[in-house]
């Protein structure tokens, strides 16, 4: 562990956190997108499946815990929980997700450069790092549509863009101190961070004023 | 061996 990832982690955390702010405080859910974090939930599921298989740290083991947890209760808020869900925008919240989810899992399991001793785990963890790098698309495409986005949502998509940002940052740490890379997670990582460098920019340059794209 | 496929990371 250090200070980039640490920081990355909180960010993701407070993602979550600023979501469910922005939703109790407007009381609805205009400009979310469902599939998006539709999309997080089958990442974090994949991803964590090795909470049965090992243990690593308390820390790691809460922190699964809750992404998967928010996620789940996020979902639930924004589909079924009244009043908030009949807000939902599903007309604008139209990229057309699951055409990637079906052709992604079949690529992972054939492009797998370790079948021998790979398990079924390795390739579902794999497959979350591509799905996760590509999971934000349909909250971009809704906030596209509508051309504008409300500066709690943006601080919530920019603390889920940054997160990543410093992901990269601790793996060039951990490669100056060790000489180890992790190839998957290092190229999924910049691929979902230059997905959200065009929002980054926005956000940044408005500096808390309306975001518009 | 299983700690090589072991994730420390989230």
């Amino acid at each position: 562990m250090n200070i980039f990832r640490f920081i990355a982690d909180l960010l993701h955390l407070t993602s979550f956190f600023i979501l469910i702010f922005k939703i109790r405080k407007s009381m609805n859910v205009v400009g979310l997108s469902y599939k998006s974090k539709e999309l997080y939930l089958v990442v974090f599921l994949l991803r964590y499946l090795d909470l049965f298989l090992y243990f690593v740290s308390f820390y790691n083991t809460i922190m699964k815990i809750l992404y998967i947890s928010l996620t789940a209760y996020l979902i639930y808020i924004i589909r079924f929980r009244r009043p908030y869900c009949l807000t939902y925008d599903s007309q604008n919240d139209s990229f057309p997700h699951l055409k990637f989810i079906y052709p992604g899992a079949a690529l992972v399991t054939l492009i797998s450069l370790d079948y021998s001793n790979i398990g079924l785990f390795e390739i579902c963890w794999t497959y979350s790092i591509w799905l996760e790098s590509l999971a934000i698309l349909p909250q971009l495409h809704m906030i596209q549509q509508t051309k504008e986005c409300e500066n709690i949502t943006g601080h919530y998509m920019a603390s889920l863009g940054f997160y990543r940002f410093f992901y990269i940052l601790n793996w060039i740490y951990v490669y100056y101190y060790t000489e180890k890379i992790q190839w998957i997670s290092t190229l999924g990582g910049i691929l979902q961070t230059a997905l959200y460098s065009d929002f980054l920019y926005v956000y940044l340059k408005s500096q808390g004023r309306k975001i518009e794209i | 061996s299983k700690s090589k496929y072991k994730k420390d990371e989230l």
